[in-house]
């Protein structure tokens, strides 16, 4: 449960990142 | 995922993503794979938008890593 629950935090991370970055 | 949320409402032209946020939240308890689906299309998604602000082609099939490695090359 945990390594999953890495995999999504970590994409939604990088997710607020990009569009962070972009605007 | 409540930071994603956040970004979102503070711009507004982000909005259609929180359908994937609500899926992600929904199925991250009872079926992992499908949450990881709407993970890796959330990300597709946002992907595709910058390519497309930066009028960059993207091809049809692209990988999401080659898709991914071309929205960090429009900053």
């Amino acid at each position: 449960k945990t390594e999953q629950e890495f995999l999504i935090s970590s994409t939604v991370t990088v997710c607020v990142f990009l569009i962070r970055y972009h605007e | 995922m409540d930071k994603l949320r956040q970004v979102i409402e503070e711009y507004p032209r982000w909005q259609d993503l929180t359908v994937y946020i609500d899926r992600i939240e929904l199925f991250i308890e009872s079926d992992f794979s499908s949450a990881q689906e709407n993970a890796k299309a959330l990300l597709e998604s946002i992907a595709q938008e910058i390519c497309k602000q930066f009028t960059i082609e993207v091809e049809k099939n692209i990988s999401i890593n080659k898709l991914l490695g071309k929205a960090f090359n429009c900053f």
